[in-house]
């Protein structure tokens, strides 16, 4: 699951 | 970085491209749904608002730049330079009836409750049905041009790609996204009748025309 604001894919 | 990933990044890119080719070479934006690249432009600017405040890399920040650029320059195509060959009257998808559940949606569930969160999962949700107004538009005309056809399967197949890149990333790093994933399976079987429309008549040369 992602951390807030860690989103890495487009 | 996978392979899936890369395909699926350069698939949705050669799609934009590809759609930008058809309006600039017919010089026409007939057939093509407004509202549903309203609605692309609005996925990518609530998306990508980590563009100022989240460095990945070159890639992904010349990326998201390229995709919000193909999204403002073809909305600009459909309502300003090529405004009269729009066709306004078939494209009357009811946008309201996908965005209150959507912003309903992105508030109940998301990963946490800041305003760059909130909207970045409003996005996914927003992606996964914003070419309903273009499906929509084609059942209701019964037909597509050949290169809109093409545009939407290579924009298909990038959400697919990606179903393969997050199997690959779970596999690998043990990393998952769920809403990402979840969104991305609803979002590919909308596709999927287009798929099958696509293999069987498109690709045997036949023009895309529903009886």
């Amino acid at each position: 699951v992602p951390t807030d604001g860690d989103h890495d894919e487009l | 970085m996978n392979v899936f990933r890369i395909l699926g990044d350069l698939s949705h890119l050669l799609a934009m491209f590809l759609l930008l080719v058809k309006i600039w070479r017919s010089k026409s934006c007939a057939g093509i749904s407004g509202k549903s690249q309203i609605l692309f432009a609005l996925v990518f600017t609530t998306r990508y608002l980590d563009l100022f405040s989240n460095f990945i890399s070159i890639y992904n920040t010349v990326m998201k730049v390229v995709f919000l650029l193909c999204a403002y320059v073809t909305v600009y195509m459909i309502y300003w330079k090529f405004r009269k060959t729009f066709d306004i009257e078939n494209d009357t998808f009811r946008l309201e009836f996908l965005l209150v559940p959507v912003i309903g949606l992105s508030f109940l569930v998301n990963y946490s409750y800041t305003p760059t969160e909130v909207l970045w999962t409003f996005s996914i949700y927003l992606e996964s049905v914003a070419i309903l107004p273009q499906l929509f538009m084609i059942s209701k005309t019964g037909e597509a041009e050949t290169i809109t056809t093409h545009y939407l399967f290579f924009l298909g197949l990038y959400r697919a790609l990606y179903l393969a890149n997050w199997i690959w990333r779970y596999q690998t790093e043990n990393f998952y996204d769920q809403i990402s994933v979840v969104s991305g399976v609803v979002q590919t079987i909308f596709y999927c009748d287009f798929f099958y429309l696509y293999v069987t008549k498109v690709l045997k040369g036949k023009k895309l025309s529903l009886p």
